[in-house]
Formats: C-alpha cells, structure tokens, sequence
C-alpha cells in the first residue's frame, strides 16, 4: 500500500506504485519496466509508466510516442496516453536532438515534478523505471516516492551477482519490499539451427534470488525481436513480466 | 597533451589522458577501456587504468583483482599492479560485499582523490573508464581531468544513436577530441552453424560516426569467450581496441 502523506496530491488516487531497477545499466530494465506495464494494462488495471530517468529517457523511443509534448491544465502536466497507458518522461518534453546534461539539482527537481505534479488521475498501478544503477539518483528517489514494491533487472553473469546485491540492499534500507528479481537475456536459440547459446551466461539472477532470498520472477531469453520491438516504438509483452504482473 | 596546471601534481608524468564513454550502460564500456589499456600496453606503452565508476566499479572483477587494499606512500594511494597494468578503483578499496551508496558530493572527492593523490608517476597513457552514461558526474570529470581525448562506446542499434550523440556532444562542449566510436556486440556468429544474428542490430556504431563526424574504431563482435573472460577477471584483447590504440 502507499504510505499517506499531505503533500502527495496527484499520487493520491494511486494504488500501489512499482519500481523497476537495476544495478547497472543495459540490462533490459526499461524494456521490462515497459512490458510489466504493458502487462499490468492487459489484465485489465489501470496503469501509469514514469520514466524516471532524466539524462537517458528510453520511454518514449520504446512506445513510440516521440514528440508528443504534454499539455497542462489547471496547472497540471497531462500525461501522455498510448497504448492504453498514461506516461510521463524529460523525453516527451526536451527536444531530441538538443542533448541535454541536466545537473544534479535540476534531475531532483524533475522527478519531484512528475511525481507531484502530473495529473496521474485513478490508477491501480503506477510503474516507475528508476535511472540504471544504484546511486544518488535512485536513492533519493526511493525516499521520496512511496513504493508499494520494486522489480529487479539483471543479465545472467556472475559479475551481475554483486549489482543485483546492492539493489536489493538499497531497497531493504528503505524498507521497500522486493517483488523479485527478473533474469534477462538468459539465453540465446539459434533461430538456424536450435544451438542454445549462453551468450551472457545462464542462472545468475536466480541464483540471486536464492543468496539474497527475493522471489524469483522468471528468465527472459535474448529474442531479436525484443529489440526490433523497442527500436520500432511497437512493444512487445515477453513472457517473465506476466509473473511479475502477478507478484505486483 | 595535457592542459598544464600547478595543482596537477600526480598528474605530471602523464603524456595522455584517454576517457572511455558510453551515452549509457551495458554497452561493453569498461571492456573496452580493460581492452585499450591492455593494447597500449602491449605495444609497449606505461599505460594506467583508472575506474572512475564509484557506483559499480568493474575493473578490478574484469582484471581478477579483488581483494586488493592499494598501498601508501609519502601521502599518496599506490595504484594496484595487474597484467603490466598501474590501476585505481573503488572496487579495491571498499570492501565487496558491503554495498555502499555513495551520496553526490563524496563521489566527487574520491575520484578527485584518484586523479590527484594516486602515484601513477610516468605514463603514457591513462585510459579513465567514466562511469556510464552522459550525466552530471561525467561532465564533471571531463572539466576536471586534462583528457586529451575520449572513446565512445555503443551498441549497434537505432535507439544507440541518440546516446552517442549526447556522449559526443558533450566532449564537444567540452572541448575534448573524440578519437572515435566502437560498436561493441555488432553481431553473432552461431559457433554450431555458423548463422549470423544481429541481435542487437548492426552498423550503428559506424552510422553514428559518419553522422556525428568523428572517426569509426570498428566493430566487436558478441563473443561468449568475452564475456567469460571478464567473469573470470583473465582479460583478452579484442580486436578493435588496436584500432583506438593506434589513434590514441
Ligand atoms: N531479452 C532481450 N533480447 C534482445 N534484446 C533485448 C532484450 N532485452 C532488452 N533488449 C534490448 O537491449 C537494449 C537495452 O535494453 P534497455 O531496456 O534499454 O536496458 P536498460 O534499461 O537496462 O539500460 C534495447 O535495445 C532492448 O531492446
Ligand atoms: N562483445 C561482447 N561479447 C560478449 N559479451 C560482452 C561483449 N562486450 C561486453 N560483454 C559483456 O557484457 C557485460 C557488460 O559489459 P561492460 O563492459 O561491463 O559494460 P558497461 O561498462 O558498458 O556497463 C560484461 O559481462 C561483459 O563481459
Ligand atoms: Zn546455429
């Protein structure tokens, strides 16, 4: 459930609100912070996606909803709808190619802004792709947002092991509880010849969840078609993000 | 050459500074930094490796040297020896399994601390692995180091574009040469018959050099030998880091 505060207005018609980390970046995090929403949406909630990450906002490329730029009423930011989703991210408002390098005060006060002040209405589910990695940025965001729970995204390898542990430590410090963790691009099928290749290894985000005792939420494996999917803006539900769905 | 400063001490003996960026994570960035140092190296350069990743620090896992403490001496951190190489990190300094969340400001001291108070004496070449992404900590070291040139790193497809960009456009505000893009993971060759996959696309890298001006280093192939090497901390050297090397 959400903690209540005063100051949380435009949070308040909202049910639970999901984070989805990572502790590095390139993991898929974004690309299953978009499929559990996707999913969320199928089974019938109504669901929010934020993009909380300000210097690299892939929300907008994944959805295919570049320059849609918000409206505002009674001085409100109007999230941006498709796919059956409301949406907020610096992406749908800072010109594409004017790259930007927002410092360090102005990323706080971004995020504050479309927590408080987007008119997110009645939602069941709020998910919010956190920033890669598990730094300032993210532990700041933990603090002031209220989270019913977060999502864990890591890639198989044993040097994944040690980013998974520090997002789950993050978020035990917190006191936010951790949905699961997700192991993407588990594996690779040859679409030839059947060869199973373990391109970035195999297991290490269940053997995570064992070691940091977190639900396992399932493999996703290596489908080109996941990124064609997020290159074209036409997403895609993979198969894992269902059980994380169901956990949420 | 190195913008000469009284306060660059440690700095002195250095002939070149090379940072290696990515417009944002997973992209095979600090491979490619183990990778070029271990080049110049080879070729019979003093060359150093600095980690400037506080957050996820993977150079000392990539080049098998946990558990490390650097030594003292007259004030200043020896840097740590491995496979020809001077190294730095806060992987070798913190212990692993106490993930630590560094708040902003600290951030900024220890990576001062790296570039200043570290005995790397006479090098070369100093390859500085930022940390991932174009935000206000990699802005920051590029104002703060002499660099006298930086790597872009990607991966091969469309949405990489725009990360390029912002990465190449900030060592533009900043005046540092980009000495060219690597695509890393440009496509894969199934071992069994031999398929070739482009799984995360193919030819971007090369796209975004020609569209952004700056020279094309060439292209890395998936290659599971790369990903097991950085697990086990035994670094290969892969193909296009020579190409960075011979520009640096
Ligand atoms: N299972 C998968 N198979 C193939 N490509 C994937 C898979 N998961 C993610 N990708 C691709 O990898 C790239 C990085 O994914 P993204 O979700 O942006 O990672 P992150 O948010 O962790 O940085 C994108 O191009 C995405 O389409
Ligand atoms: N060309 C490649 N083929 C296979 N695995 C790779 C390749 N390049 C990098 N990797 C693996 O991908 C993971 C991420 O690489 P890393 O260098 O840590 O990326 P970054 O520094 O951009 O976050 C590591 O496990 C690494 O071994
Ligand atoms: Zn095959």
């Amino acid at each position: 459930g959400i903690v209540s505060a005063p100051q949380e207005d435009s949070l308040q018609g909202i049910k639970n609100i999901v984070a989805v980390a990572s502790g590095k970046g390139g993991v898929g995090k974004s690309t299953v912070a978009v499929n559990l929403a996707l999913a969320l949406q199928q089974q019938g909630a109504a669901t929010g996606l934020m993009d909380s990450d300000i210097y690299g906002p892939s929300i907008p490329i994944m959805m295919g909803t570049r320059d849609r730029p918000p409206g505002h009423r009674d001085q409100q930011i109007l999230p941006v709808l498709a796919h059956g989703l409301k949406m907020m991210s610096i992406g749908f408002v800072a010109p594409a190619n004017a790259p930007v390098i927002w410092r360090g005060p102005m990323v706080h006060k971004i995020v504050s802004e479309f927590l408080r002040n987007v008119a997110w209405g009645d939602l069941d589910y709020l998910v919010i792709d956190l920033p890669p990695g598990t730094g300032d940025a993210q532990l700041t965001l933990t603090q002031t947002a209220p989270l019913s729970g977060a999502v864990v995204v890591t890639t198989p390898q044993d040097v994944a092991l040690e980013d998974v542990n520090r997002a789950v430590r993050m978020f035990e410090e917190v006191k936010v509880p951790v949905l699961g963790v997700v192991e993407n691009m588990s594996f690779f099928s040859c679409p030839s010849c059947g060869h199973r290749e373990e391109i970035f290894s195999h297991g290490g985000g269940k053997t995570a969840a064992l070691r940091f005792e977190v639900p396992f939420l399932g493999e996703i494996p290596i489908l080109p078609d996941i990124r064609e999917a997020s290159d074209r803006g036409l997403p895609i539900v993979a198969a894992a993000p269902d059980s994380a769905a169901g956990q949420a």
